[in-house]
């Protein structure tokens, strides 16, 4: 996958962290000490349909966008900029009775995106 | 796009200025994690934990287990510390409040608990311990005894017991609690109850989420 930077256009993964001290939440959170909440941005234009990091195989990619814009009738369609590759999120919080819990929450990191 | 008057590219409304899509973000980050967390709003913590509690506690967790779980058995792991609240309690018996009231969130299933308590023995002495699970009544009258374990204590330092179905299942309900009832007379209780580094808790292992969970359409 892509990493965003500066003003670049095409599907990237842009990285977003969010500081739990910051947002006053350290207190019950023990750790870590933020999320990185990256999320995909940018677009898919046809031409990209199987680039690196892409959501499907090189022939789906082209396969299905092909099927989709004959069907519709369009040119030049495009696809959508998602996460390809996640990771779980570890948590270590207090709950409102001070218990301390211990979690994975599946599936909240994005890692990389590309064009579905 | 931070360019002002530009026009988002996914959904195609007026660009925001950084600031206002900073804090977009911000809030959207403090709702994913609490949806996650089957929260509706983050806690506000009502008895502290003291570090040297925390860190002794620590040292007893571990990861919850490894082994793949088939998909659609497939639940959030979650490992819940609780410290006990000591209610009454004299040299004859320690009575230990167990209280989790997060247990509606997510349908919890109870996988295992066991009782972490620590002791101060006399050198080469050996104790024998009555571990009494007392559960609520139906309408959450008194207390009745659900099952009890006999523990021979021959050491001083941190002891574990298994806890077994009785037990887990008070607990999913919100609410555990345990009596020490040493066997045969004794001075006083060995069972060190004060002190941060000391202080009795009980760690669970769940899953939240789990057969129950709703098919993803």
């Amino acid at each position: 996958g892509i990493d965003c930077q500066g003003g670049s256009r095409m599907c990237c993964r842009q990285e977003f962290f969010v500081d739990f001290r910051e947002i006053g939440w350290h207190d019950w959170i023990i750790q870590p000490e933020g999320y990185a909440m990256n999320f995909c941005t940018g677009q898919c234009p046809l031409h990209v349909a199987g680039m690196p990091g892409i959501a499907a195989s090189f022939h789906t990619s082209v396969l299905n966008l092909l099927k989709a814009n004959i069907a519709a009738g369009t040119a030049g369609g495009g696809s959508c900029c998602v996460p390809t590759a996640r990771r779980p999120l570890s948590l270590l919080y207090y709950d409102r009775d001070s218990n301390i819990v211990k979690t994975d929450i599946p599936d909240m990191v994005v890692d990389a995106c590309g064009c579905s | 796009t931070p360019r002002a008057g530009g026009q988002c590219p996914a959904c195609g409304g007026p660009a925001l200025d950084l600031e206002s899509r900073r804090e977009l973000l911000l809030d959207l980050a403090k709702r994913s994690i609490l949806d996650k967390l089957h929260l509706s709003q983050r806690p506000t913590l009502s008895r502290p934990v003291s570090r040297t509690a925390l860190r002794t506690a620590l040292q007893h967790l571990h990861g919850p287990p490894q082994e793949a779980l088939p998909e659609d058995n497939r639940g959030q792991e979650c490992e819940i510390i609780s410290f006990a609240k000591t209610g009454l309690s004299n040299i004859n018996q320690t009575r230990l409040d167990f209280h989790f009231s997060d247990t509606t969130a997510g349908g919890m299933e109870v996988q295992q608990a066991s009782l972490m308590f620590f002791v101060q023995l006399p050198l080469n002495t050996t104790w024998t311990l009555k571990v009494r699970v007392l559960v609520l009544g139906p309408h959450d009258s008194n207390l009745t005894l659900a099952t009890q374990h006999l523990l021979e204590v021959d050491a001083s330092g941190w002891h574990q017991l298994l806890l077994g179905p009785e037990a887990q299942a008070a607990y999913s309900q919100g609410h555990l609690t345990l009596e020490l009832v040493p066997e045969g007379q004794v001075a006083q209780s060995p069972v060190i109850l004060a002190g941060a580094a000391h202080r009795p808790f009980v760690t669970v292992q769940v899953r939240v989420g789990g057969k129950h969970r709703v098919r993803r359409r």
